[in-house]
Formats: C-alpha cells, structure tokens, sequence
C-alpha cells in the first residue's frame, strides 16, 4: 500500500487546487524558503486526524484556511484529500464496501467551524477515517511524519514516549 | 502480548544496533528497559556511542550525532513493522555531506517496503530520489507544484 | 532611563523594519510594547509579514523564515550596540541558498563592528569567510585544529 | 576589541592543549558530526559565566571535563582560556592593572569539584570576570553565542525575554 495522490485547496498556502501525485519509490519535495512544502506535511497530518494545533504550527484552526495574499481574497473552506493505493482487502471502512483498490480520505473544515469527512466520497465521522488508517498502519502517533526541526524528538524524548514506539510495531 | 512486546522490542533492540553500527561506521548503542519487572509499563532508555568514543549521556552528543541516532532508531522500527508511506521533513539539515549518503544509501534498501516523502534543501539528498517535486510560490503567497520525474 | 530604553526600543525597530525588508525582498515587520504605559516592564511582541503575504501569526512562518526573521531581529540590536564578537552555530541550515547569499552579503558589513565567527556545514557560508578553521579528530575522541587562512 | 584567540586543555573532546587563533574578520569553523565545533561554542559560553549545565549540553558539571576515548583516558582537569584584544582603557578589571592592551580570562574546573579563576593569570573570583566582561559588552545573557537549533529562540521567546533584549542594548 502507498500514498498515491494529495490534493489540497484553501489549505495554508495552497489556496488553488492541487493534486500531487507521488510514485511508489521516493520522492524528494523542494523549493525556496516559505514556499509551502511543509504546508503539505501539515496537510498529511490534518487529514490522518491530527488535532493539536500547535503541532500544526497554527494558534487557531482558522489558520488551515488560505487567509489571503497580496494577489488574493482569503478564502473560507479548506479541503484535503488523501488516496492510498493497493488497499488490502478486509480493512474495515466504516461499513462502505472495500471493492476498489483506491480509498481515498477527505477532511474539510469551514471557517463557519464545520466540519465534513469522507471515506471515498461518502461522509463519515473522523473515527472512520481513523479507524481506518489505524488498520492501515498508519497514525499520527507512530512514525509516519517526522516534523521539520524534531527528529531529535525521538532520542530526547521520556523513556515512556519511546515505548509507545514498541507497542505500535508490536 | 507481554510475551509479544517482549519480542518486538528485542527485534528493534537487534536492528538498532545493527544499523547504529552501520550508520556510524561502528560504536555500540542499546536499548534497555527502565522496569525489567514490569515491561508493559516500563519506559525505554538509549545509550548510544559513536566510534571510539567514551560511554556517556546522549546529550553530548552532537546535534548530527542525534540525527543520525534518531534515524537509526527509527529504521530499526520500520524493519520490524514497515509504515506504508513516511514523510520526513528536513531531516538532513544538520548531517555533513558524508553523513547524508550514509542515510540516503540506506533510506534507499528502505523505500523497497516503504514509501518515503523526503522535503529537503539538500542536493545530495535530491540526487537520490526518484522523483522530485518543486513547489514554488510565483503569484505572491500562493503555492503551485510543478512535478519532475527521473529514474 | 524609561526615555533611555524608549529611544532604544525605536531605534532597534527602525532597524529590525529596514534588515527584515532586506532580507524578505520586502514585506513588512514591526516591534510592538505590550504595554505601553508601563515601557521597562514591559514585553515585546514581533509582527513580521515575508512580501505579498497576508498579517498572520509567526507560528505559522516557516522554518527558514523563522531563522531569517531572528537573524533580522539580531542584526538589529546589534546596530544599535554592536557586540564585540559573536559565535553562531550552524544558523543556515534551514536557509535555502538565496537566504544563505543574503544572510551572508549583511554580515560581512556587520563584520566592520563586530568580529563573527560562524559554524557551519554549508559551502556558500564557507565561501565568505576570511579565514577557516578546521576541527579534525583524527585520533577517536579526540578533537584536533587546523587553521586555514584566506582573504 | 575582538577574540584575539582560545585556549582549551581537558576541555570535552579537547582532551590536547589546543590554541585557536581567530583574526577580526569573519571566521568559519567547519568539520564533520561530532569532531567538536560545538564543543568550541560551549568553551566560549562557560569561560564568559555561563552556569547552566543544560545549556552546555551537560548532565553535570564534570560532563565538561575529558572522559576519554579508546585510546586515551579521561582527565581531572578542564581549562579554558579566551583572550580579548584591544581592550579599552578604563574597564574595571578587579583590581588589575590594565596596563596591556591583551586581556585573558581563564576557567579551571577540577573533577574533585574546585573551581579556579584566573584574569591575566592573577587568580580571582567569576564575578571579577563576569563584571569585566560585562563592562566590555559581553554575557551569555546577550546575543553573543546563538546556540545549534536556537536561532529561532529570538522570536519564539516570551515577550519579557525580548525586552532584555533591548534593556542590555540601552
Ligand atoms: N492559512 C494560511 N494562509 C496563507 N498562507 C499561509 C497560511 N498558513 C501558512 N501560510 C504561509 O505558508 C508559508 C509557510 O510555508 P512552509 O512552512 O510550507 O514553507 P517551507 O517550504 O517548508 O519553507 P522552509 O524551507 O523555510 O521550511 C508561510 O510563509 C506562511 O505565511
Ligand atoms: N567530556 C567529554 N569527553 C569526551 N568527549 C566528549 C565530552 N563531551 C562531549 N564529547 C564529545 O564531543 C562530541 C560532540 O562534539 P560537538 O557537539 O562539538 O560536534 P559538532 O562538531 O558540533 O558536530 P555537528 O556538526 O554534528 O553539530 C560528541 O561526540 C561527544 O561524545
Ligand atoms: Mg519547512
Ligand atoms: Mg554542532
């Protein structure tokens, strides 16, 4: 199973819809200083649940959405879609069928402060998407996005932080 | 699963060796068990040492040396349970240039059962991956990505 | 001395506005009092706005407009007083290699009042230094020096 | 008035009497992980009064004295010297005569725990250093040694540490 594409719009600085789509093997992300690339690490970490502002580097969930430019309006929606390639078969989805190999997750927020997620278009409730990518091996506690400036984290981190580490592989 | 977690953690233990060893061209480093008596509890202590160095506190370390630790560690997990895809933002700032193939020649045995997202200012780091993805901001504020592939 | 911190604090502000313009290509910054009635007690808060971006949180600055915004802030108090000599360790690592050619061109006029000595990785900040010095350990453990000098 | 040169013996990795010179111009010190420039960064903060273990990356104040490698033993001793040059006339200098233009603080530390203190090899106490070098425009306090990972301290700081800032500029 891997990432197959990102799609983001009205999130950060990625207010105009884009779709990033990653191959299976690695791939590198540049650009100049403040140009949005860990806007999309952000973006990753949004949309597999996280909910801690701060680790999101903003002070209110209002920050996620595109809040304008000197060219540009603010804009008051924030959408991000994450589609994972060659699913297993037998991960529950929240009772939607598994039948295509593509299952895609969608979060969005409103600056109203609603909210709306989907599982391959269908709405369902944030658990869904987490219990999912639970399944999937995939969280915002384990390993899966290493922040800009914290790699350190996990060797100065409390010894009962690290253990969460083991018990996840476990 | 006492028994499970026992197992996972001296699989992790065996690999982060392994791969401190390899990532620092030698040096011991460990993982021990805070509690023995009480596993499912107990936290997880690193010694770590590099190459001819004296045994002592992490915090000596140098901020490439704790780089490099942490990814060691991290592998050593991965090859217990790989995560499906991982995204690592500038974890290579502070690596010198040797220290940088180090990690991209392994990152690279890795990706065959991970998929990795590396963000990175690095061009040793750029001329590993197989593809790249620039991300430009041309109109003031907005960002907008122009894909290049290679092999 | 609250007429003598005030005409420091505007002094440092004028500066901080005019080095951070320089540094971002434009863009606006400002040093706020949080408490104006009360200047020797009170903090500082920082705006700063990279060019054509909207007024928002530095939280939500990047990693390299973050360093680039301290260096401005720096640079600041330091042409209000300069230090006499002043040691940064490995400060451009997060600066792509533009920033590093704008950090580096400021500092060497910064240079005239204060001697800098700056430990790095990166070869663009190599290239404007007058002198290297290289740190070795040959022997395991064991740190060695060796001067290099250039102008 | 500049850093005219260091001297280190037992100090961290410096187990060897080393001298390094630094002209008033604009030095770089390069090398790979872990060969000691950091170390460097940390001599020049506990000889200027730096007391904080964990801002010299210490666990305890001997962490700052040799402990050996596989070919050496460790050592009881650490000494750092810094020498600044074209001092200006008229600074205290605890008693000292000022009559050299050169000015050298020494930082002994002993693993039996004494501390010794030296200003022109005159022995005295770290106030004696801390209050000349205060006078000379020089504390940890300032902005003289910015830390690896630290740059952003400046701006992620409370706002009552900026104002020290300013109030040491004034
Ligand atoms: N809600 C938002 N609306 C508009 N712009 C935003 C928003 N949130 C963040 N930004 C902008 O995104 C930029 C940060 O992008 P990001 O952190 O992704 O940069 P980066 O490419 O990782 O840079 P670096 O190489 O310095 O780490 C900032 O300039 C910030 O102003
Ligand atoms: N008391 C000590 N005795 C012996 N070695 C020590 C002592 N304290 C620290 N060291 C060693 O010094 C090394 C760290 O050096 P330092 O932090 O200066 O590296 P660096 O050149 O800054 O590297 P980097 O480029 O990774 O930041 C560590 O390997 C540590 O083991
Ligand atoms: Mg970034
Ligand atoms: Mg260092």
């Amino acid at each position: 199973m891997y990432l197959k594409n990102l799609e983001l719009e009205g999130f950060k600085s990625f207010v105009d819809s884009t779709n990033l789509e990653f191959g299976n093997g690695f791939t590198a992300i540049v650009g100049p200083n403040g140009c949005g690339k860990s806007n999309v690490s952000d973006a990753i970490r949004w949309v597999i649940g996280e909910q801690r502002s701060k680790t999101l580097r903003s002070t209110r969930i209002t920050d996620l959405i595109f809040n304008g430019s000197s060219s540009r309006k603010p804009v008051n929606r924030a959408e991000i879609s994450l589609t994972l390639s060659n699913v297993p078969a037998g991960i529950r989805i929240a009772g939607i069928s598994n039948t295509a190999e593509d299952v895609k997750v969608t979060r969005c927020y409103h600056r109203s402060g609603e909210s709306e997620f989907y599982i391959n278009q269908i709405p369902c409730r944030l658990k869904d998407i987490t219990d999912f990518l639970l399944d999937a091996g995939i969280s915002p506690k384990v390993l899966t996005i290493i922040e800009q400036g914290h790699i350190q984290d996990i060797i100065t981190s409390k010894p009962e932080e690290r253990r969460i580490l083991i018990e996840e592989a476990a | 699963t006492k028994q499970r977690f026992l197992d996972t953690f001296e699989l992790v233990n065996v690999n982060f060796k392994e791969i401190f060893a390899r990532l620092f061209q030698g040096g011991k480093a460990n993982l021990t068990l805070v509690d023995k008596a009480n596993p499912l509890d107990s936290g997880i202590e690193i010694t770590a040492n590099p190459l001819g160095k004296s045994l002592q506190s992490l915090a000596l370390m140098s901020g490439g040396e704790k780089a490099m630790t942490a990814i060691a560690l991290m592998f050593a997990v991965f090859k217990v349970r790989p995560s499906p895809f991982c995204l690592l933002d500038e974890v290579d700032a502070p690596l010198d240039e040797a220290n940088v193939v180090r990690f991209q020649e392994m990152l690279k045995e890795m990706a065959v059962n991970t998929q990795f997202i590396i963000i990175t200012h690095n061009q040793k780091t750029m001329s590993f991956a197989n593809a790249l993805y620039g991300i430009t901001m041309e109109e003031q504020g907005v960002s907008k990505a122009v894909s290049v592939h290679f092999n």
